[in-house]
Parts: structure tokens; sequence; C-alpha cells
């Protein structure tokens, strides 16, 4: 069973600046 | 990093390796946009709103200096240089032609590492303002760089006085690429 996921490359920075900030918090 | 990949990697290798080389980019663009004098005095969400619709443009900038467009090649992480000719075949023809286009424009003002820091700076507080709680700490913000990137550009250049508004005619541009390229889609499968 395979799942597929999509996401768009500005949706992929915007994951990467939240956990980034999340981290330091 | 590559812009080809052999056959046998499975989508989710090719995945994570194109994560590797770019989430670290995104990351200095992070560390880069915490290191403008002002911004951290920012609210959190709002340094948080200016990084999300403003990286994207900043990569842009950075990765100029990977497109020659004199040889009309790209230079990849891998360290190897491509003819633009292989990677239209590649099926990123739109995406080149605008970097290409814009990094030739960019290039010709020829700026100084320091210059090229600020406008990366002016870049990131213009970025589409949507979501931004405190819109009058933005303007102010982005008014002291503009001022800083001016009058250290008409110091060091008296002669050219076209040189600073060329410069601020690329904040649109970028303004372009990121509204074209930037919702391109990743899609990968996991088991």
């Amino acid at each position: 069973h395979k799942t597929h996921r999509v996401m768009t490359l500005a949706d992929h920075i915007s994951h990467i600046i939240t956990q980034d900030f999340a981290r330091n918090q | 990093a590559c812009p080809v990949s052999g056959a046998e990697r499975s989508s989710q290798e090719i995945w994570e390796s194109f994560s590797q080389c770019f989430t670290p980019a995104v990351k200095e663009v992070v560390e880069f946009a915490k290191g403008i004098p002002g911004f951290q005095e920012l609210s959190q969400q709002d340094q948080v709103m200016l990084l999300k619709s403003g990286t994207f443009q900043v990569l842009m900038v950075r990765f100029c200096t990977l497109f020659n467009a004199e040889d009309r090649t790209v230079t990849f992480l891998n360290g190897k240089t491509y003819p633009l000719s292989t990677l239209r075949a590649l099926g990123m023809g739109s995406l080149l032609d605008a970097m290409f286009e814009f990094s030739e424009k960019l290039g010709s003002l020829g700026l100084e590492p320091d210059e090229m820091a600020l406008f990366m700076a002016v870049v990131l507080v213009s970025a589409d303002r949507s979501g931004i709680s405190d819109m009058w700490a933005v303007e102010q913000l982005q008014e002291g760089l503009i001022r800083a990137l001016r009058s250290l550009i008409n110091r060091r250049r008296p002669d050219d006085s076209a040189l600073f508004p060329k410069l601020l005619l690329r904040l649109p541009d970028l303004r372009t690429l990121n509204n074209l390229h930037s919702e391109k889609l990743l899609a990968f499968r996991i088991d």
C-alpha cells in the first residue's frame, strides 16, 4: 500500500522555517 | 544537487537527497535573517511570515552565481556544470530561462558581496506582507535597510546614479519568479 504525498516547494520551505523556529523556542 | 539521478534510485531516496541539500540552504536564510539588525525585534510571528514569503526569493538571488549567462551553463552542488540544452531536455525550461534572465540582469550590476547581502536583506523585508501584524515596524525596518543600501552604493559609485534604481527594479522580478515557480510540485511516495 503506497501513500502519495504532494507538496509544493513553497510548502517545503514553509515547513523548514516553522520547524526551525519551534526548535529554538 | 544534481539534475539527473540514476534509475536505480527510489523516489524516497531522490526526495531525501533533495531535502538534504535544500534544507541547509533554507536554514542559512533563516540565520541570515536573524542577523539583520532589527529583524529579531519584530514579533516572532512576523519574522516567520516574512521568511515564509521571502526565502524563495533570497535563494534565487543566492543561486544566481551558479548560472553562467555567457556560457549558458548551470553548476550544481555536485560541482558539475551542465549546458542549458541538457537541462532543458529534462523539462525545467521556463524556470531556467527566467533564472538566466534574472542572473544576467543582476550580474550586470557588478555588486560587491556586502552590497549583495544588504540587497538580500531588502528582498526579505520587502516580501509579501499578507499576515503581518505590525506593518509599521516592518516598513520602518525596510526603510532603514533601503537607506543603508542606497548610501553604500552611492558612496562607492558616485558616478553611476542609475545603479540603485536598477537594483530596486529587480525586486518585482523576484516577486514574479516566486509567484511562477515556488508553487512547483514536489511529489513523493512513502510505502
